[in-house]
């Protein structure tokens, strides 16, 4: 699911 | 890694060497609210905590570093360097900043992705930074006159984040099921608070003025 998605963004 | 996201990581690194340089070169901070530049260390500090935990790339720990470091430099700097301080619009840099952090805890305790320590100090970092200009637009207001370089330092910082919503969007069309609904939201907030002041900057290059903002 999108939570799980890592912050990759600055 | 977009072009647009690169844009905007290079357009925003652009907005703080200006302003590094508008610093140094002046050897003054007048017309930058130190209020502004507290609460940008502060969003870095809460947004980079995975700093140690999660290597993404060399670019992003390199990058999150230069912004760690570099807003923690400008307030030292604002607050204790002996010739830098002196110059700081201290009586026209009132804006109640600490409500605006109070709001952003708030907010992030109520709206987040995951109820955990990392994910509500991301959220309280997003939607602290949608509003961390508020202090140095209302002392562009009152200080009448704005030097050429702190102008330019506001300019790219709200384009930086215009850059992001288009990565965003780029984003959800090339990527299943990305949704960042929280940074989406606050960033288009973030970017709408630039709006007048990207209208009176452009007004000013356009007729080759000096940056005037109403009172």
């Amino acid at each position: 699911d999108t939570e799980t998605v890592p912050h990759d963004e600055l | 890694m977009n072009i647009f996201r690169l844009a905007g990581d290079m357009t925003h690194l652009f907005s703080v060497l200006v302003l590094l340089l508008k610093i140094y070169a002046t050897k003054s901070c007048s017309g930058i609210s130190l209020k502004t530049q507290e609460l940008y260390a502060l969003v870095f500090l809460t947004r980079y905590l995975d700093l140690f935990t999660d290597f993404i790339s060399v670019y992003n720990s390199v990058m999150k570093v230069v912004f760690i470091s570099s807003s923690v430099a400008i307030v030292w700097c604002m607050r204790y360097h002996p010739l830098t301080r002196r110059t700081y619009d201290k009586d026209l840099d009132t804006f109640r900043h600490y409500i605006l952090v109070g709001v952003s805890i708030i907010l992030a305790l109520l709206f987040h992705d995951r109820f955990t320590f990392r994910e509500v100090f991301w959220a309280f970092s997003i939607y602290l930074e949608a509003v961390a200009i508020l202090p140095q637009l209302v002392l562009l207001q009152r200080s009448g006159n704005v030097d050429n370089l702190t102008g330019q330092y506001v300019f790219f910082l709200g384009a930086y984040r215009a850059f992001y919503i288009l990565n965003w969007i780029y984003r959800y069309f090339t990527e299943n099921h990305y949704s960042r609904w929280i940074s989406w939201l606050a960033g288009f907030v973030q970017t709408a608070l630039y709006a007048d002041f990207f209208y009176y900057y452009f007004v000013s290059w356009k007729n080759n003025a000096k940056l005037q903002l109403p009172a």
